[in-house]
């Protein structure tokens, strides 16, 4: 463990408290896509298979503990919830995501480590999780409203990956072969995914304005 | 378990 690492996992954790929070206090997903919670929620389904066979350490099961039930419970206060669904506005956050998960497990049968069905799946939630903040970004293209809450989640989403790039490279740096290609490429991608966002989030911060993003 | 199996990142 190293404390890139360590800042990254807690920046990810609290991207997930910021948006519980703001869902669980007050009762409001407006701005929140469904897909992109959909899609995390497989991702961690598919990534932490082994949380019961591979013991790591005990932070590493309590952190994917962890992850799969915040993933899972904001997709049921957004579908479910009586009050948080109203706020959810289904006719804007239409991105057909079958249509990023289907290339995803394509790739991953293609493009992996080990051909077993554990490795595959693991593989396809990092190429899925690479693109899994696409429906998020073309709603908060089509709201113009982006609250404080929603931008601060998004923010520390992208925060989250641009740091477990630094942890990639100090590993790369200081343990000897150890080299994982799978996700350090979709890891650039998605952090790329996040650049006109975090540009954008910049400059709303810098000029002390409400964060629009062009349409 | 060699490092390489097992993932030991989340």
């Amino acid at each position: 463990m190293n404390i890139f690492r360590l800042t990254a996992d807690m920046t990810h954790l609290m991207s997930v408290i910021v948006l519980l929070l703001k869902i669980h206090t007050i009762k409001s997903c407006a701005g929140i896509s469904l897909k992109t919670q959909e899609l995390y929620a497989i991702v961690f389904t598919c990534r932490y298979l082994d949380i019961f066979t591979d013991f790591i350490s005990f932070y590493n099961t309590i952190m994917k503990v962890i992850f799969l039930w915040t993933s899972f419970s904001i997709v049921w206060y957004m579908r479910y919830h009586k009050i948080v669904r109203r706020s959810y506005d289904k006719d804007q956050d239409t991105f057909r995501h079958v249509f990023l998960m289907l290339p995803c497990l394509v790739l991953a049968l293609l493009i992996n480590e080990r051909f077993t069905f554990k490795e595959v799946m693991w593989t396809f939630s990092f190429y899925l999780e690479a693109v899994a903040i696409l429906p998020q970004l073309v709603l908060l293209q089509r709201t113009r409203n982006i609250d404080n809450l929603t931008g601060q989640y998004i923010f520390l989403l992208g925060a989250y990956r641009a740091l477990y790039i630094l942890n990639w490279i100090y590993r790369y740096v200081t343990e000897p072969n150890y080299v994982h290609w799978i996700p350090w490429m979709s890891g650039l991608v998605q952090t790329l995914l996040y650049g006109d966002f975090f540009y954008y989030y910049f400059l709303s911060w810098k000029n002390n304005v409400k964060l629009q993003l062009p349409a | 378990e060699e490092a390489t199996s097992t993932h030991d990142e989340l």
